[in-house]
């Protein structure tokens, strides 16, 4: 473990209690996009399947049992409790487009032809494309709350924290997974155009809005 | 390969 990836793991965490959060406090879950949310659900579910296999720490172990349980209750907020506040009619990025590309990658571009190792590869690449609903639904809405802006942010900034990660891990551990670090940087790419709204709008007290 | 040993990752 680095401090790059403690605080990534961290910003990780702070992005999902945010939102979850944002939810509660407003009872309402406005503007947010229940497909990525089911994404990243599929993302936890596929990877953490060696949650009870493979014991790696107790860190581990915790984290991802946290990840895995607040992205089901966060999918349930949206789609029972306060499906009345669920703006369908913005989120309507098709699933299927991500689903079926991270699938047939998955299968062909792996380090081994094998379930789990296809599931945990599939895995990492939706992860890099789950967020692109919601920035979807934000660029038809043109604004976001400042609240959901603090939870892109956060998890914009893990991943990034996590190409810090394998940088240092390269050339202090020799470890590299170049599956994981090129869909890293494609995740994080993709957030680049909220990143500056972000830093020159609600950084400075603005709500985002995106220009129109 | 060495690409196993960042599985300890979440």
């Amino acid at each position: 473990m680095n401090a790059f990836r403690l605080v990534g793991d961290l910003c990780h965490l702070a992005a999902i209690v945010l939102l979850l959060l944002k939810i509660w406090k407003s009872r309402s879950v406005a503007g947010l996009s229940g497909k990525s949310q089911i994404l990243f659900g599929l993302v936890f579910v596929t990877r953490y399947l060696d949650l009870v296999t493979n014991f790696v720490s107790p860190y581990n172990t915790i984290m991802k049992v946290f990840f895995l349980s607040s992205s089901i209750a966060t999918v349930y907020l949206i789609y029972t409790k306060f499906k009345a506040t669920y703006d369908g009619n913005h989120d309507t990025f098709r699933m299927e487009f991500l689903l079926i590309p991270c699938a047939l990658l998955a299968i062909v571009v792996n380090h081994e032809f094998s379930p789990m190792e296809i599931l945990w590869t599939f895995s990492i690449y939706l992860e890099a494309v789950a967020i692109l609903p919601q920035l979807f639904m934000i660029s038809k809405t043109g604004e976001a709350e400042t609240i959901t802006s603090h939870y892109l942010f956060a998890l914009g900034s893990y991943r990034g924290l996590y190409i810090m990660n394998w940088l240092y891990r390269y050339y202090y551990e020799n470890n590299f997974d170049v599956i994981a670090v090129v869909a890293g940087i494609v995740q994080t790419v993709l957030y680049c155009d909220f990143f500056y709204l972000y830093i020159t709008k609600v950084l400075q007290g603005k709500k985002l809005q995106l220009p129109a | 390969s060495d690409c196993k040993k960042t599985k300890d990752e979440l």
